[in-house]
């Protein structure tokens, strides 16, 4: 395995033990920044590691960022990864990401479904679920984004263990869910969640639950129109924003929903690349462009966050 | 390691609401041999649908029968998955 981050290519997919390689290197190589939290174990008894970039402070306001609920989204796993590597780079260099992390705490859970996204390596390249078996069912796995407690069981979702967006027996029956349930309640002081899928090009925020727009709609109507264009600016591409129900389809039991009714009023989910040519099989090569774009739309989103406390 | 030989992804444009609701009645036509990419959401957004190599036939037959254009995004997955693979592989060494 890898002996230090500098060998480590960004450019390139990884299995679940180099990643997890990596987040040890990079944890030591950044200790005056970096800390890794385990929140919890998988259905298979993998650990649920969450990085923390802080510097200083305790329980200060905090952004989540987590990647990879869907195990074949391989692109969103490596956007966390350059992400993370991004932010002790820049910090002390660009003035907006350092006035963040001079007042806020910034939290990345890069594998958010380990035993999924070990079985897309092992067995099933194209397995989206998480790994959950339970007596009397025949098929595995749960979809962990139809999982959460807001809108659980409704419109969007489906109640057949068989089905790829099966939302589990009750919310937050998964352990991937239930421990980021915890730590965020725990915490008590998250001000923004962005959760990294793909594919299709979008920013979208709450509800998917339902059609009524959220109280601060327009609030987040202009910030995602802002952070698509930052986004836009890098590499030319262009993502589609709005609420998940008006700009994809109704949703039940996702994460961005939960973390909005649970306070988080910036709360948002990017579908990133691709354009229409390999779907999830996006090639290792679009890996650093991606992160480059997505990289100025979250920056977007955590400067709107630090300049509108609440 | 699953082999995906033969599997195609399927762009369909649907026209209209009850274009879509025909993809959406394939997830129950065809339980788990349909794997939709990009879910029927809205006419204005494609649908991609992944289907394994012994049901091409009768998908595409079904789409043609129902009016709905689509186009070959991927001809063979696991052409892409040895590709990623090697790229790994490369990578690694």
């Amino acid at each position: 395995l890898e002996r230090s981050t500098s060998s480590f290519s960004y450019s390139s997919y990884h299995t679940l033990e180099e990643i997890y390689s990596w987040i040890d290197n990079f944890v030591t190589e950044h200790s005056d920044m970096v800390s890794k939290i385990q929140i919890g174990s998988s259905f298979e008894n993998r650990s649920i590691l969450v990085l923390k970039f802080s510097t200083g402070g305790s329980q200060r306001p905090a952004i989540w960022i987590d990647a990879g609920i869907h195990s074949r989204e391989w692109i969103t796993h490596a956007t966390g990864i350059w992400t993370a590597k991004k932010i002790v780079s820049e910090y002390g260099k660009d003035p907006v990401l350092t006035d963040i992390l001079k007042a806020m705490d910034i939290f990345i859970e890069l594998v958010t479904n380990p035993d999924g996204f070990a079985f897309t390596h092992s067995m099933n390249r194209l397995w989206r679920k998480n790994k959950s078996t339970r007596p009397g069912i025949f098929c595995i796995g749960v979809d962990l984004n139809r999982n959460w407690k807001s809108g659980f069981g409704g419109n969007g979702s489906n109640a057949n263990p068989c089905s790829e967006t099966y939302h589990g027996p009750s919310p937050q029956s998964e352990p991937e869910v239930a421990a980021i349930v915890d730590f965020i309640t725990t915490h008590g002081n998250f001000k923004a969640l962005i959760s990294i899928h793909s594919y299709s090009q979008m920013l979208m925020y709450p509800y998917g639950k339902s059609l009524e727009p959220v109280s601060n709609e327009k609030e987040l109507y202009y910030l995602a129109k802002d952070a698509v264009k930052a986004l836009h600016e890098v590499h030319g591409i262009h993502y589609i924003f709005g609420s998940i129900s008006t700009t994809l389809y109704l949703a039940s039991g996702i994460t961005v929903d939960w973390a909005y009714d649970s306070g988080i009023k910036y709360a948002f989910s990017f579908e990133l690349r691709d354009t229409g040519r390999y779907g999830f099989l996006l090639p290792a090569t679009q890996i650093i462009p991606t992160a480059q774009e997505t990289w100025m739309a979250i920056l977007t989103i955590m400067e709107h966050t630090l300049k509108h406390p609440y | 390691q699953m082999n995906f030989t033969g599997d195609q992804v399927l762009r369909v444009l649907a026209k209209d609401e009850k274009q879509l609701s025909l993809l959406r009645d394939l997830e129950g036509l065809k339980p788990q041999k349909v794997d939709f990419w990009r879910a029927p959401a809205r006419p204005s957004l494609p649908v991609d649908m992944r289907v394994p190599f012994s049901e091409l036939k009768d998908i595409k037959a079904y789409l043609e029968s129902h009016g709905l254009a689509y186009s070959i995004m991927i001809k063979d997955i696991q052409v892409l998955l040895d590709e990623e693979r090697e790229a790994m592989a490369k990578s690694r060494r």
